[in-house]
Protein backbone atom coordinates (compact mmCIF):
# COMPACT_ATOMS: atom_id res chain seq x y z
CA UNK A 1 0.00 0.00 0.00
CA UNK A 2 1.22 3.77 -0.61
CA UNK A 3 0.16 6.05 1.99
CA UNK A 4 1.09 9.27 3.40
CA UNK A 5 4.55 9.22 5.20
CA UNK A 6 4.21 9.49 8.90
CA UNK A 7 7.75 10.61 9.49
CA UNK A 8 8.21 11.93 5.75
CA UNK A 9 7.04 14.95 6.50
CA UNK A 10 6.82 18.40 8.14
CA UNK A 11 5.76 17.08 11.50
CA UNK A 12 2.78 19.34 12.23
CA UNK A 13 1.04 18.21 8.71
CA UNK A 14 -2.01 16.68 10.01
CA UNK A 15 -2.89 12.98 8.71
CA UNK A 16 -6.12 11.10 8.45
CA UNK A 17 -5.82 7.69 10.55
CA UNK A 18 -6.19 5.73 7.00
CA UNK A 19 -2.68 7.86 6.00
CA UNK A 20 -4.48 9.15 2.78
CA UNK A 21 -5.37 12.30 3.73
CA UNK A 22 -3.51 15.55 4.61
CA UNK A 23 -4.30 18.75 5.78
CA UNK A 24 -2.30 21.41 5.97
CA UNK A 25 -2.69 25.14 7.48
CA UNK A 26 -0.80 28.07 7.97
CA UNK A 27 2.64 28.21 5.71
CA UNK A 28 3.67 26.02 2.92
CA UNK A 29 4.47 22.19 3.85
CA UNK A 30 5.36 18.96 2.37
CA UNK A 31 4.79 15.62 3.11
CA UNK A 32 6.32 12.43 1.01
CA UNK A 33 4.48 8.85 0.24
CA UNK A 34 5.58 5.91 1.41
CA UNK A 35 7.41 4.59 -1.78
CA UNK A 36 9.47 6.52 -4.25
CA UNK A 37 10.65 5.26 -8.07
CA UNK A 38 14.25 5.40 -9.52
CA UNK A 39 13.18 4.27 -12.65
CA UNK A 40 10.61 3.94 -15.56
CA UNK A 41 7.24 5.26 -15.57
CA UNK A 42 4.71 5.49 -12.93
CA UNK A 43 1.53 7.69 -12.27
CA UNK A 44 -0.49 8.57 -9.01
CA UNK A 45 -3.70 10.47 -8.05
CA UNK A 46 -4.69 12.92 -5.48
CA UNK A 47 -8.17 14.56 -5.21
CA UNK A 48 -8.58 17.65 -3.84
CA UNK A 49 -10.92 17.54 -1.02
CA UNK A 50 -11.73 20.79 0.60
CA UNK A 51 -9.69 24.04 0.29
CA UNK A 52 -10.48 27.25 1.78
CA UNK A 53 -10.92 30.46 -0.92
CA UNK A 54 -7.18 32.17 0.29
CA UNK A 55 -5.23 28.94 0.01
CA UNK A 56 -3.30 27.06 -2.44
CA UNK A 57 -1.58 23.62 -2.68
CA UNK A 58 1.52 22.44 -5.11
CA UNK A 59 1.46 18.42 -5.99
CA UNK A 60 4.11 16.80 -7.55
CA UNK A 61 7.62 14.96 -7.60
CA UNK A 62 10.66 15.08 -5.38
CA UNK A 63 13.82 13.42 -4.33
CA UNK A 64 14.86 12.45 -0.81
CA UNK A 65 16.63 15.76 -0.35
CA UNK A 66 13.91 18.25 -1.04
CA UNK A 67 13.08 20.80 1.70
CA UNK A 68 9.76 19.66 3.84
CA UNK A 69 9.18 22.86 5.28
CA UNK A 70 8.55 24.63 2.10
CA UNK A 71 6.56 23.82 -0.58
CA UNK A 72 7.30 21.45 -3.49
CA UNK A 73 9.38 22.87 -5.99
CA UNK A 74 11.26 24.98 -4.14
CA UNK A 75 14.18 23.47 -4.88
CA UNK A 76 16.10 21.67 -6.85
CA UNK A 77 14.74 18.24 -5.72
CA UNK A 78 11.10 18.91 -7.06
CA UNK A 79 8.74 19.60 -9.44
CA UNK A 80 5.61 20.57 -8.91
CA UNK A 81 2.19 21.82 -10.46
CA UNK A 82 -0.32 24.78 -7.89
CA UNK A 83 -3.38 24.89 -7.56
CA UNK A 84 -3.35 28.77 -8.48
CA UNK A 85 -3.25 29.06 -12.05
CA UNK A 86 -1.92 25.26 -12.79
CA UNK A 87 1.68 26.84 -12.48
CA UNK A 88 4.50 24.29 -12.53
CA UNK A 89 6.94 25.43 -9.71
CA UNK A 90 10.84 24.00 -10.33
CA UNK A 91 13.77 25.74 -8.33
CA UNK A 92 11.46 28.46 -6.79
CA UNK A 93 10.52 29.22 -10.52
CA UNK A 94 7.06 29.24 -11.51
CA UNK A 95 5.94 28.70 -15.23
CA UNK A 96 2.88 28.73 -17.32
CA UNK A 97 1.94 25.42 -17.66
CA UNK A 98 -1.91 24.79 -17.52
CA UNK A 99 -5.11 27.06 -17.87
CA UNK A 100 -7.27 27.83 -14.37
CA UNK A 101 -5.45 25.93 -12.14
CA UNK A 102 -7.43 23.08 -10.27
CA UNK A 103 -9.89 23.52 -7.30
CA UNK A 104 -12.06 20.99 -4.58
CA UNK A 105 -13.11 17.95 -6.61
CA UNK A 106 -10.83 17.93 -9.23
CA UNK A 107 -8.32 15.05 -9.85
CA UNK A 108 -5.00 15.66 -10.24
CA UNK A 109 -2.59 13.05 -11.96
CA UNK A 110 1.01 12.64 -11.65
CA UNK A 111 3.19 11.07 -14.60
CA UNK A 112 6.81 10.24 -14.15
CA UNK A 113 8.93 8.57 -16.80
CA UNK A 114 12.50 8.16 -15.92
CA UNK A 115 14.76 6.32 -17.93
CA UNK A 116 16.55 3.18 -16.71
CA UNK A 117 20.19 3.58 -15.85
CA UNK A 118 22.23 1.61 -18.77
CA UNK A 119 24.11 -0.42 -15.87
CA UNK A 120 21.00 -1.62 -14.22
CA UNK A 121 19.88 -5.14 -15.46
CA UNK B 1 11.18 55.86 17.41
CA UNK B 2 10.29 57.17 14.02
CA UNK B 3 13.01 59.26 13.65
CA UNK B 4 15.39 56.44 13.62
CA UNK B 5 13.59 53.91 12.20
CA UNK B 6 10.95 55.11 10.00
CA UNK B 7 9.97 51.60 8.53
CA UNK B 8 9.90 50.27 12.46
CA UNK B 9 6.08 49.41 13.84
CA UNK B 10 6.08 49.19 17.73
CA UNK B 11 4.22 46.53 18.86
CA UNK B 12 2.78 45.39 22.48
CA UNK B 13 2.76 41.69 21.48
CA UNK B 14 4.07 39.10 19.63
CA UNK B 15 2.43 38.98 16.41
CA UNK B 16 1.90 35.94 14.06
CA UNK B 17 3.30 36.49 10.16
CA UNK B 18 1.26 35.55 7.66
CA UNK B 19 2.66 34.01 5.15
CA UNK B 20 2.11 34.81 1.43
CA UNK B 21 1.44 32.07 -1.33
CA UNK B 22 4.34 33.31 -3.14
CA UNK B 23 6.65 33.71 0.50
CA UNK B 24 9.33 30.92 -1.13
CA UNK B 25 9.18 31.58 -4.91
CA UNK B 26 11.65 33.75 -6.90
CA UNK B 27 9.95 34.62 -9.92
CA UNK B 28 6.12 33.57 -10.74
CA UNK B 29 4.24 33.60 -13.99
CA UNK C 1 -0.51 30.92 33.19
CA UNK C 2 -2.79 34.40 34.34
CA UNK C 3 0.00 34.95 36.87
CA UNK C 4 2.75 34.93 34.35
CA UNK C 5 0.47 36.87 31.93
CA UNK C 6 -0.47 40.02 34.58
CA UNK C 7 3.43 40.07 35.32
CA UNK C 8 4.48 40.33 31.93
CA UNK C 9 1.74 43.07 31.39
CA UNK C 10 2.46 44.80 34.75
CA UNK C 11 5.69 43.97 36.03
CA UNK C 12 7.42 44.93 32.64
CA UNK C 13 11.08 47.95 34.30
CA UNK C 14 11.48 51.19 33.05
CA UNK C 15 13.81 51.03 30.53
CA UNK C 16 15.07 53.42 27.22
CA UNK C 17 17.21 53.05 24.61
CA UNK C 18 20.60 55.12 24.14
CA UNK C 19 23.94 55.07 22.84
CA UNK C 20 25.76 52.10 24.12
CA UNK C 21 29.83 51.96 24.76
CA UNK C 22 29.42 48.59 23.68
CA UNK C 23 27.62 48.78 20.19
CA UNK C 24 25.36 51.50 18.83
CA UNK C 25 22.65 51.31 20.80
CA UNK C 26 21.43 49.65 24.18
CA UNK C 27 19.33 49.45 26.58
CA UNK C 28 19.63 50.77 29.75
CA UNK C 29 17.45 50.59 33.35
CA UNK C 30 15.37 53.75 33.99
CA UNK C 31 14.89 52.00 37.63
CA UNK C 32 16.66 49.68 40.34
CA UNK C 33 15.94 46.52 39.11
CA UNK C 34 16.74 43.70 41.93
CA UNK C 35 18.07 40.18 41.15
CA UNK C 36 15.40 37.42 39.10
CA UNK C 37 12.82 40.05 38.30
CA UNK C 38 11.41 40.05 34.54
CA UNK C 39 12.98 43.20 32.90
CA UNK C 40 10.76 43.27 29.54
CA UNK C 41 9.59 40.78 26.89
CA UNK C 42 11.56 40.03 23.68
CA UNK C 43 8.66 41.25 21.31
CA UNK C 44 8.49 40.60 17.21
CA UNK C 45 6.89 38.85 14.75
CA UNK C 46 6.65 34.73 15.15
CA UNK C 47 8.00 33.31 12.13
CA UNK C 48 8.81 29.39 10.99
CA UNK C 49 12.46 28.45 10.56
CA UNK C 50 12.45 28.56 7.11
CA UNK C 51 11.32 32.19 6.90
CA UNK C 52 14.17 33.13 9.00
CA UNK C 53 16.35 31.64 6.91
CA UNK C 54 15.58 33.25 4.04
CA UNK C 55 15.62 36.19 6.01
CA UNK C 56 18.13 36.22 7.74
CA UNK C 57 20.19 36.45 4.02
CA UNK C 58 18.49 38.74 3.09
CA UNK C 59 19.49 40.72 6.32
CA UNK C 60 22.86 40.27 6.23
CA UNK C 61 23.37 42.21 3.01
CA UNK C 62 21.37 44.67 4.88
CA UNK C 63 23.26 45.15 8.17
CA UNK C 64 21.99 43.85 11.36
CA UNK C 65 19.18 41.13 12.24
CA UNK C 66 17.33 40.53 15.24
CA UNK C 67 15.98 37.15 14.59
CA UNK C 68 15.60 35.05 18.79
CA UNK C 69 14.88 31.06 18.18
CA UNK C 70 12.32 29.67 20.43
CA UNK C 71 12.79 26.55 19.85
CA UNK C 72 12.79 24.16 16.92
CA UNK C 73 9.21 25.65 15.72
CA UNK C 74 9.36 29.38 16.09
CA UNK C 75 11.57 32.35 15.81
CA UNK C 76 11.01 35.89 16.95
CA UNK C 77 12.07 38.42 14.08
CA UNK C 78 12.28 42.13 15.57
CA UNK C 79 13.89 43.55 13.01
CA UNK C 80 10.84 45.69 11.39
CA UNK C 81 8.57 45.44 14.36
CA UNK C 82 8.94 44.92 17.90
CA UNK C 83 9.63 46.55 20.79
CA UNK C 84 12.69 48.32 22.57
CA UNK C 85 14.06 44.67 23.58
CA UNK C 86 15.62 44.28 20.43
CA UNK C 87 18.02 46.81 21.39
CA UNK C 88 20.04 44.85 24.27
CA UNK C 89 23.71 44.06 23.59
CA UNK C 90 25.78 40.77 24.07
CA UNK C 91 27.96 40.95 27.11
CA UNK C 92 29.83 37.73 28.13
CA UNK C 93 29.50 38.64 31.70
CA UNK C 94 25.70 39.64 31.56
CA UNK C 95 23.82 41.37 34.36
CA UNK C 96 20.45 39.31 32.40
CA UNK C 97 19.55 36.12 31.30
CA UNK C 98 16.81 35.28 28.86
CA UNK C 99 14.20 32.59 29.29
CA UNK C 100 11.43 30.95 26.73
CA UNK C 101 8.20 30.87 29.16
CA UNK C 102 5.07 29.55 28.09
CA UNK C 103 1.83 31.68 28.66
CA UNK C 104 -1.58 30.59 27.40
CA UNK C 105 -0.22 27.53 25.19
CA UNK C 106 2.28 29.90 23.63
CA UNK C 107 6.16 30.28 23.93
CA UNK C 108 7.59 33.92 25.03
CA UNK C 109 10.92 34.96 25.45
CA UNK C 110 11.34 36.99 28.59
CA UNK C 111 14.24 38.73 29.71
CA UNK C 112 15.60 38.48 33.16
CA UNK C 113 17.63 39.89 36.04
CA UNK C 114 21.13 37.94 37.19
CA UNK C 115 21.63 41.07 40.00
CA UNK C 116 20.47 44.41 40.97
CA UNK C 117 20.82 46.52 38.06
CA UNK C 118 21.02 50.40 39.14
CA UNK C 119 19.70 52.93 37.42
CA UNK C 120 21.63 54.20 34.13
CA UNK C 121 23.09 50.87 33.84
CA UNK C 122 22.85 48.56 30.36
CA UNK C 123 21.38 45.63 30.40
CA UNK C 124 22.67 42.76 28.53
CA UNK C 125 22.15 39.40 28.21
CA UNK C 126 24.40 36.52 26.71
CA UNK C 127 23.53 35.99 23.21
CA UNK C 128 24.47 32.17 23.27
CA UNK C 129 25.19 32.00 19.22
CA UNK C 130 26.14 28.70 18.05
CA UNK C 131 30.25 28.17 17.95
CA UNK C 132 31.53 28.39 14.51
CA UNK C 133 34.64 27.90 13.04
CA UNK C 134 34.20 30.37 10.58
CA UNK C 135 32.52 33.37 10.10
CA UNK C 136 33.46 35.09 13.40
CA UNK C 137 31.91 37.78 14.85
CA UNK C 138 33.72 39.63 17.47
CA UNK C 139 32.57 40.35 20.40
CA UNK C 140 32.59 44.21 21.85
CA UNK C 141 31.30 43.97 25.25
CA UNK C 142 34.68 44.45 26.92
CA UNK C 143 34.07 42.86 30.36
CA UNK C 144 35.69 40.35 32.47
CA UNK C 145 36.00 37.15 30.83
CA UNK C 146 35.00 38.07 27.50
CA UNK C 147 35.28 35.58 24.94
CA UNK C 148 36.33 37.33 22.06
CA UNK C 149 33.58 36.47 19.78
CA UNK C 150 29.95 35.98 19.53
CA UNK C 151 30.10 32.60 17.84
Amino acid sequence: NILLSMNDRAHYLKISEDRKTVTGEKGYSSIRATYGVSHGTWYYETRIIDKPEDSACRIGWAQELAQLFTPIGYDKFGYSCRSLKGTKFHESIGKHYMDGGYDIGDVIGCLIHLPRPKDVT
Amino acid sequence: WSAFAPDFKELEENIEYEEKESEFDDYDE
Amino acid sequence: DLLKLNQLKFRKKQVKFARSKIHVWGLFAMQPIPPDEMVIEYIGQRIRPMVAEIREKKYLNEGSSYLFKIDSDTIIDATHCGNVARFINHSCNPNCYAKVITVEGQKRIVIYSKQLIEVGQEITYDYKFPIEDDNKIPCLCRSVGCRGFLN
